[in-house]
């Protein structure tokens, strides 16, 4: 739930902070 | 006056054992590594350095999606400031997320890259409007009073000074309360990187140590 993260929690789960996927070629 | 730029930044994997020296890749990661960035840096034009729309279509698999963070990631390896990187900008930036990085490089990176203003410290407004992009990136809508509240509470735990924002040692000690805080700052590829691109032995210059 959102309203129940804190700001920078909520944040880290933008996929642009996500490099995970740079592995993915 | 970009193209004269980018004329001048270096191509290639340069010396592996200095940049395995600079981080905290070995010889052979250094070179795996390589494999990778030749791949993304020839997604759209094959030069040896990654712009970033190349860096785009590799997180997100497409040159449309717009990105806030992405473009912060991108900023920050782009120590040059020249709009694209060459592999020892990728490779130092990188090392600060694999899984053997000290933790404070990992803690120091993701403040420089909310520090969106560059001021030293993160203020309300700079919060909300990365609050405001990730909901719009996910697609997700959130009434501006929610939002405000969700801002009022982060800045009551982390704004310990109670000045208006939150500078580096209040991000380091909400850090510490909150660890998951920094699970993007640890990417477990990068310890099996020779296995994911075992290739990056038809090409090793030298012996790992």
């Amino acid at each position: 739930q959102p309203t129940s993260m804190n700001a920078f929690e909520l944040i880290s789960m933008s996929k642009g902070l996500n490099l995970e996927n740079l592995f993915d070629t | 006056c970009d193209a004269d730029l980018s004329q001048q930044q270096p191509r290639g994997l340069g010396n592996p054992e200095a940049l395995a020296r600079e981080t905290v890749f070995s010889v052979s990661e250094i070179e795996a590594l390589y494999e990778l960035f030749k791949k993304i840096s020839s997604a759209v034009i094959d030069d040896g350095l990654i712009t970033k729309d190349e860096f785009q279509l590799a997180l997100f698999k497409t040159t449309k999606k717009e990105s806030l963070f992405a473009d912060r990631v991108f900023d920050l390896f782009d120590t040059k400031h020249k709009g694209i990187l060459d592999f020892k900008e990728f490779a130092l930036a990188l090392s600060i997320f694999h899984p053997n990085a000290p933790i404070n490089d990992k803690i120091e990176f993701l403040f420089q890259l909310y520090d969106l203003k560059q001021q030293g410290f993160i203020k309300r407004q700079e919060l909300k409007q990365m609050v405001v992009a990730t909901l719009a990136e996910a697609g997700m809508n959130l009434a501006d009073d929610v939002i405000e509240s969700i801002i009022d509470k982060t800045f009551e735990e982390a704004d310990t000074k109670h000045d208006g924002k939150i500078d580096k040692e209040e991000w380091r000690n909400l850090v510490l309360h909150h660890p998951s805080l920094l699970k993007n700052m640890t990417l477990q590829y990068l310890k099996d990187i020779t296995t994911t691109f075992p290739s990056f032995v038809f090409h090793s210059q030298v012996d790992d140590v």
